[in-house]
C-alpha cells in the first residue's frame, strides 16, 4: 500500500544523486536522427 | 520450433530498426525514378498482434536521398546521403509489414519526396546552391547539349535519356548549369545513330544497359560544357571527360510520390 510516508520517500529518492555511468531510456518514438533532421 | 523474437514496440528497438530496413530495401526495390533513399529516422512503430507469432507493423519512416541513382548496381549501405548543403530531399513513408514467425514481408508502402526548404538552407548557408527545376529550359539545354556532345565522342552504344534526376544553375560568380541525369543504351553505335537517331531502340531493360551521367554546362563569362558518364555494364568510364573541380549551384525538386 501506498502511504504518505512511502510518497514522500520516493521523492525523496529521485534526488538522491544517479550512480556514475547511468543512461536514462530513450522514449520509444521517434527515433534517433541517423543524418540530420529537415 | 524456436519462439519467434518478441515484438517491436520501441522506434529503436533492434527488431524495429531490422524491420524498417528491410522496408527501405522494399521501397527502393520498388522505386524506378530518382535516387536511392536511405533510412534517417524511424518516426512512428505501431504492432497490432493478429494471432501467435503473426503481428502486423505500421511504420512511419524519415527517410534522405543518397547519391545512388535508383538504377545504380551500388548496394543501399555504399550509397552516401545527401548532404543538408547539397538541397536535400526527404522521403515520408507509410509502410504496413507483416511479421509471421519471425518472417517479415512488405504488404504495401507509400511515400512523398520532398525537398527541404529553401529558406532553411539559405539560413545557414547563404551561398549554398538549390535545386534547379527539371523542367527548366537552361536545364533542359544543357542536358541535351552534354548527351549529344557524348555520343559525337564514344564509339561505343548511342545513349538516350532517360530522365534528369538533379539539376542546378548557378549565376554568381559563374553563370553554369549543373545536372545529372540516366541515360539507357540503344541498340545503335553512336556512329549509326548519325544517320538516323530516332530508329535506335533501347536495348533490353537490363541494368548493365543503364548509366548515369552528370553535365557541366558554362555559360558565362567563358562558355564550356563538360560530360561524364558511368554506364553500369561497363568497368571503366568512357569515355571520361573530366568534370570541373567544383561543380556549381542551384537546384529545385518536385515532389514525388511512390505507392
Amino acid at each position: 500500500p501506498v502511504t504518505k510516508g512511502a510518497v514522500a520517500n520516493a521523492a525523496q529518492h529521485d534526488k538522491v544523486p544517479r550512480p556514475v555511468g547511468f543512461v536514462p531510456l530513450p522514449p520509444p518514438c521517434p527515433g534517433k536522427i541517423r543524418h540530420f533532421d529537415i | 520450433v524456436p519462439a519467434a523474437p518478441p515484438a517491436p514496440s520501441g522506434c529503436d528497438d533492434p527488431e524495429s530498426v531490422a524491420a524498417a530496413e528491410v522496408a527501405v530495401n522494399y521501397i527502393n526495390d520498388h522505386n524506378h525514378h530518382g535516387y536511392k533513399f536511405a533510412l534517417n529516422r524511424v518516426k512512428d512503430i505501431h504492432v497490432v498482434p493478429q494471432g501467435p507469432n503473426n503481428d502486423l507493423i505500421f511504420f512511419e519512416l524519415d527517410l534522405l536521398e543518397t547519391r545512388c541513382p535508383i538504377l545504380s548496381p551500388t548496394p543501399l549501405a555504399n550509397c552516401t546521403v545527401r548532404s543538408f548543403a547539397e538541397h536535400a530531399v526527404e522521403g515520408d513513408c507509410d509502410v504496413k509489414m507483416q511479421r509471421v514467425d519471425g518472417t517479415l514481408s512488405v504488404l504495401a508502402s507509400k511515400c512523398h519526396s520532398h525537398a527541404d526548404s529553401r529558406e532553411d538552407i539559405r539560413k545557414v548557408c547563404p551561398e549554398c546552391p538549390l535545386l534547379a527545376s527539371l523542367n527548366n529550359t537552361e536545364v533542359l539545354e544543357a542536358v541535351s547539349a552534354a548527351l549529344n556532345y557524348y555520343n559525337s565522342k564514344t564509339t561505343d552504344s548511342y545513349l538516350r535519356l532517360l530522365e534528369i534526376g538533379r539539376a542546378k544553375i548557378q549565376y554568381h560568380p559563374v553563370h553554369s548549369v549543373v545536372a545529372e541525369f540516366a541515360v539507357g543504351a540503344t541498340n545503335c553505335s553512336a556512329e549509326e545513330a548519325k544517320a538516323n537517331a530516332g530508329a535506335c531502340q533501347l536495348l533490353p531493360q537490363d541494368q548493365s544497359n543503364f548509366g548515369f551521367c552528370t553535365a557541366v554546362m558554362l555559360k558565362r563569362p567563358s562558355k564550356d560544357l563538360q560530360v561524364d558518364c558511368q554506364l553500369y555494364g561497363h568497368q571503366v568510364r568512357a569515355p571520361h571527360i573530366p568534370l570541373l573541380s567544383r561543380p556549381g549551384v542551384t537546384y529545385v525538386h518536385p515532389g514525388q510520390d511512390t505507392s
